[in-house]
């Protein structure tokens, strides 16, 4: 509670970052061919890209001046994205149409951290 | 699908940018419409994850330990690329792993110290390119051996790819030599063997997949099964699969490409 409240800004909406989202195999019917893991963790980002984007939004200098050309005139372009700047690879354990087990490792499918672009 | 007893919670911005791209309406569409939708859905799914379609796995399956443990290690890690030591499969992302073929030709191998070895490997996907390949042996450990000398604990364990089989009375086989190994037959660590040539081979013409030909030779192992080559007699089912040979390929499947040299350095720059 601590951390959303820091997180929420004054008018009540809330600055970029990462949320959790779990997807469970069971919950899809895909425990019967999934042996490992049981679910996994994706996360995804949302929230407010806020003028002056602060360092830990891991912001690009890009950003900053879309940021700074919005707060001047909204009309004109739109605010930074919250989107996910870190990903992490995920690997599964699963048995294929002849029970043989196969071992694959996914690349980003993970949010590791958000930030404003 | 409320149907099912199960809820999937949708975020309001998420059901509705779904709902006006896919023109789909929730409450409003009959059982069949959601259904396709949700078939629609579970193959995107599927074709992220690189399947043509849902496995429909029979039976129970037993999961090699060095699977379980590279597993773990690999989630440890975070990474794509299959870090396995000892093997160089620097870019391949997936292990497949192929238990022994049983059949009639089983018994025509009389020796407890020479056996052939035939694994299925039709079923790779095309798209694949071979990394490496290495076959799994278990060991007995032969601890009541009466001579203590090393000379004699000593044994070794050679493997073959069956270029061509043999005719009995007409011709003799060719066999090629692709790796062997020092074993201690009083210890029991399962011993891995680089078979990546045969492998090649197979995958170039599966007609020319004829097994592979293991070799154990050491005095302990001319009189003792030493290494698990073949199921006993009086083996259940249960406690040989954790024991059978096993092969495992470590393939690229391609879905994404390595970080290149010039990629290190932007991201270092940035």
């Amino acid at each position: 509670r601590a951390a959303l409240r820091k997180n929420r800004r004054k008018d009540g909406r809330e600055n970029c970052r990462r949320h959790p989202l779990y997807v469970d195999f069971a919950d899809v019917g895909w425990n019967d061919w999934i042996v490992a893991p049981p679910g996994y963790d994706a996360f995804y980002c949302h929230g407010d890209c806020p003028f002056p984007l602060a360092d830990h939004l891991n912001s690009t200098n890009h950003a900053i001046v879309q940021t700074l050309v919005y707060s001047t005139k909204p009309s004109m372009v739109p605010k930074a994205c919250c989107v996910p700047t870190a990903l992490s690879s995920i690997s599964m354990l699963y048995l294929d149409e002849e029970n043989k087990v196969v071992l694959k490792n996914y690349q980003d499918m993970a949010v590791l951290g958000c930030g404003c672009r | 699908n409320a149907n099912a007893g199960t809820s999937l919670r949708i975020d309001p911005d998420t059901a509705t940018a779904f709902s006006s791209s896919s023109s789909y309406r929730f409450g409003t569409t009959d059982r069949k419409d959601r259904d396709q939708v949700i078939a629609g859905m579970e193959a995107s799914l599927l074709s992220l994850l690189g399947l043509a379609k849902r496995p429909r796995p029979q039976g129970q399956a037993y999961i090699p330990h060095s699977l379980r443990e590279l597993y773990d290690r690999q989630n440890a890690i975070g990474i794509a690329d299959i870090a396995k030591p000892g093997i160089h499969a620097r870019s391949a992302n997936t292990v497949r792993s192929f238990p022994h073929i049983e059949s009639d030709l089983d018994h025509k191998f009389q020796s407890l110290n020479r056996f052939r070895l035939s694994f299925d490997l039709s079923k790779i996907p095309s798209g694949e390119t071979l990394q490496a390949a290495e076959l799994s042996l278990s060991r007995v450990a032969m601890l009541d051996v009466e001579d203590k000398s090393v000379k004699h604990k000593r044994g070794r364990v050679l493997v073959y790819d069956i270029v061509r089989p043999g005719v009995k009375g007409r011709s003799k086989p060719i066999l090629r030599l692709i790796d062997s190994k020092v074993i201690d037959t009083t210890k029991n660590a399962t011993i891995n063997l680089d078979v990546h040539p045969a492998v090649v081979r197979w995958i170039e013409s599966h007609q020319n997949n004829h097994g592979l030909l293991v070799h154990v030779t050491g005095t302990v192992a001319r009189t003792r099964e030493h290494v698990r080559l073949r199921r006993a007699v009086d083996e259940h089912k249960e406690a040989w699969v954790v024991s059978r040979p096993m092969l495992f390929t470590y393939t690229n499947d391609g879905s994404y490409e390595m970080a290149s040299a010039d990629q290190i350095i932007d991201r270092r720059t940035r």
